[in-house]
C-alpha cells in the first residue's frame, strides 16, 4: 500500500508535469513529497513556475494561475483513473478568456473517457457544450429546468421547455 | 458507462419533479445566481450517498428537504433517481437481494424524511447505503474520486496545507 | 468601550438591513449578537433571505447570494464611516450581469465621500468607470500599465500608452 | 482628501518604474489572468504599512521585492510611492520632524531591501512606520478598516466563524 501510494503519486506527478505545460502554453511544474519525512506520512508540495517567470511561493501566484494549476492538477489525476462523469461547478470563474480557451482544449481531449456537466457562468464555456439546459426560478423559490439543446456541435439553438413529467 | 439522466422532486429548491436527460459529451447548466445550478450538483452528490450535510452546505440532513417559499408549503421529502445506462460490464449489480442479473441500465434513488432518515434503491430494489457505495467501487465516481468538483473545491487544493493535499492524493489512489 | 461597540453595531446593523433590501430588491436580513454570552464577547450572526425564499443558514445560500450579502455588509460598514479611497479586489467574480448592475448602482451612490479603485474582469463593471488602466505582461514577468482613459462617461475610449516617467 | 497617483517601481512584477493617475470616480483596472493588478493592490496596502507578509500573499517580506524573469536580474529594492491631495484638514503632518505645516499634497513612500529592512518617508522627510500608520489614523484608511478588499477576501467574511466576525465589527468601530 505503501508502493501503491507511491506509484500513483509518481504517476500523478509525471501527468501534471503534462498538463500545466499544456494549460500554461509553458512554464514548470512539479510536485514533492516534503523531504525528511517518513514517506508514509510526507506532505505534497506544489510547485508551478509559469513561462517566462522565476520560481516562487505559488501563493504569490494571481488568483487565475492558482485556479489553472489546480485545473492542471485536477486534470493530472483524472488520467489516472478516468471516472465515467464529472461535474465541475464553476472551475472557470476567476479565468480570463484565453484561459478558458486552454482549459476547454484540455476538457474536450477527455471526452474520450467521461461525460462532463459543467455548471458555468461563462459564454465561452457555454460555447463547447453539446448540450445546455438553463435552471431559473421564475416563480421565486422553486427551480425549474429548461432546455437549450444543440445537436453536435452546431449553434442552432432552439429553446424548448424541458416537459415536466 | 454513462450518465442518463437525472429525477429530481423536493431536493433543495427543486419543489417541483423536475427531470434532465444528459447526452454523451458536455452539457452545460447555466442560470442567473441562487436559481439552483449548484444544487443539482449537491443532488448527484447525494444521491450517490454522500454522508455530510456539512458537504451539502446544510446544517443538517434535512435541510435538504424543499422547506417552502413565499407561495408553497414545505415538502415532507427528498427524492432523486439517478439513471446510468451502458451498466452491464461496469457495475455489479447481482449480488443485491432480489436482484438476478447485471442490468444494462441502473438507477440509484434516494429519500430523505424531515426526521433525517434515508432510504436506498437500486433499480426499485430496497438496499442498504454501503450497497450504492459498492456499486461504484472501483468505477472512479464516488465522494473520494475528484470527479465531483462543488463550487470553491478548487481554491481548497492550493491552499490546502501539505499534509492535507497527501490525503487528496491518498484517497485518489 | 463596551458601549462605543454596541453604538456601532446597531448602526452597521440598521444600514445592513437596507442595503441588502437594496441589492437583493427585496427579502430581509439581520446582524444579531449571539444570545447568552457576555456581550463584550458575543459573537455576531448574520441572518440573510432573499426575497420569496424561506429564511435558512446562510451556508444554503449559492456562491453569488452569498457574495451580495457580503457586499451588503461591506457597504453598511462603509455608511459608518467612509474612506477616502476603497480598492475593491474582483468582487464581482462570482456576480452575474443582473447583480453586477445592482451592485454597481449601490457603488456609485457612495461616490459622494469616496473614490474607488476596482479590478474587475466584467465588462458589466468596467462600463462605469471613469478611467480604465490595463494592466499587461507584454514581456513575460513584468507588468507594464496601459491607460485607456475615458472622459467623463463618454465612451470614446482612445487607447493611449501611459509614458513611462 | 482624495488618491491622486501612485508610482511603483521593483514592487513585485513591475520591475520598471510605473506610474498611475488616478481621479476622483471610478477607476477600473483590468487585465489577463497574472498580469499584476492584484500587485497594485498589495503596493497600495504594503506602503501604507502592512506589516504581514502572508496577508501580501508573500512567505517573507523580501518577497515583494522584484525576483527577476527569463530576461531580467532581480533588483536589490522595491519603492512605491502614494500621493494624496486635498489633504489640509484630513492629514495632520505638522508634527513631524522637520515639517513645518499641513500639506495639501501628502506623498507616501516606502523601500524594503533585500534583507527585509524597510524605510519610510512622508514628503519625502524620513519617518518611521508609527508615523504613517497615525497619519491616516482617523480617516478610515489603513488595514484595518476594509476599504481594501484584496481578491478573495469577501468570501472570508461570511465563512468566519461568529466570533471571527466580532473582530471585524471591532476593528471597523
Ligand atoms: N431546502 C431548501 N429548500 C428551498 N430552497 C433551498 C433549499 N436549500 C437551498 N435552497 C435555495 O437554493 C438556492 C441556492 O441554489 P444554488 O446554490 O444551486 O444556486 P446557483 O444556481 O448555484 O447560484 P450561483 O450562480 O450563485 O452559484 C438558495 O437561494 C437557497 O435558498
Ligand atoms: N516578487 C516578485 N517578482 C516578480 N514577479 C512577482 C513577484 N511577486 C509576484 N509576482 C508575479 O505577479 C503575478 C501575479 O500578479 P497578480 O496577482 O497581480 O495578478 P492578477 O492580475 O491579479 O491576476 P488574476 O486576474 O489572475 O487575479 C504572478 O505571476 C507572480 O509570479
Ligand atoms: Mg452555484
Ligand atoms: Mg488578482
Amino acid at each position: 500500500s505503501r508502493q501503491m501510494f507511491a506509484d500513483t503519486f509518481n504517476t500523478i506527478r509525471t501527468n501534471f508535469q503534462q498538463t500545466f505545460i499544456e494549460l500554461f502554453g509553458g512554464g514548470v511544474a512539479d510536485l514533492n513529497l516534503i523531504e525528511g519525512e517518513d514517506p508514509l506520512e510526507a506532505g505534497v508540495e506544489i510547485m508551478a513556475r509559469p513561462p517566462g517567470k522565476k520560481p516562487q511561493t505559488i501563493t504569490l501566484l494571481s488568483g487565475g494561475e492558482q485556479t489553472l494549476t489546480a485545473v492542471a492538477l485536477l486534470f493530472a489525476i483524472y488520467m489516472v483513473k478516468p471516472s465515467p462523469f464529472c461535474v465541475l461547478d464553476e472551475l472557470d470563474a476567476p479565468l480570463d478568456e484565453s484561459n478558458i480557451d486552454r482549459f476547454t482544449g484540455m476538457l474536450k481531449r477527455f471526452l474520450k473517457h467521461s461525460q462532463f456537466v459543467i455548471i458555468t457562468h461563462s459564454k465561452r464555456t457555454i460555447s463547447i457544450a453539446d448540450a445546455i439546459y438553463g435552471v431559473t426560478m421564475e416563480e421565486r423559490g422553486v427551480s425549474k429546468v429548461v432546455s437549450v439543446k444543440f445537436t453536435g456541435l452546431s449553434k442552432g439553438a432552439s429553446k424548448k421547455p424541458d416537459k415536466k413529467s | 458507462m454513462y450518465l442518463k439522466n437525472i429525477q429530481i422532486l423536493g431536493f433543495k429548491s427543486f419543489a417541483d419533479k423536475t427531470n434532465v436527460e444528459f447526452l454523451p459529451g458536455i452539457t452545460a447548466i447555466v442560470g442567473p445566481n441562487g436559481c439552483g445550478k449548484s444544487n443539482v450538483c449537491d443532488s448527484i452528490r447525494w444521491v450517490l450517498g454522500e454522508q455530510s450535510a456539512k458537504a451539502l452546505r446544510s446544517d443538517e440532513m434535512a435541510g435538504v428537504i424543499f422547506n417552502g417559499s413565499d407561495k408553497r408549503k414545505p415538502t415532507a421529502m427528498a427524492e432523486v433517481h439517478l439513471t446510468f445506462a451502458d451498466c452491464k460490464d461496469v457495475l455489479h449489480t447481482g449480488h443485491l437481494a432480489g436482484v438476478d442479473a447485471n442490468f444494462d441500465e441502473v438507477t440509484v434513488t434516494r429519500r430523505v424524511f424531515r426526521d433525517g432518515s434515508s432510504e436506498y434503491f437500486i433499480n426499485k430494489s430496497a438496499c442498504r447505503l454501503k450497497d450504492v457505495q459498492s456499486l461504484f467501487m472501483d468505477t472512479g465516481i464516488g465522494r473520494s474520486s475528484y470527479s465531483i468538483m462543488e463550487q470553491g473545491k478548487i481554491a481548497r487544493i492550493l491552499s490546502a496545507s501539505a499534509q492535507e493535499r497527501r490525503l487528496i492524493f491518498e484517497e485518489a489512489a
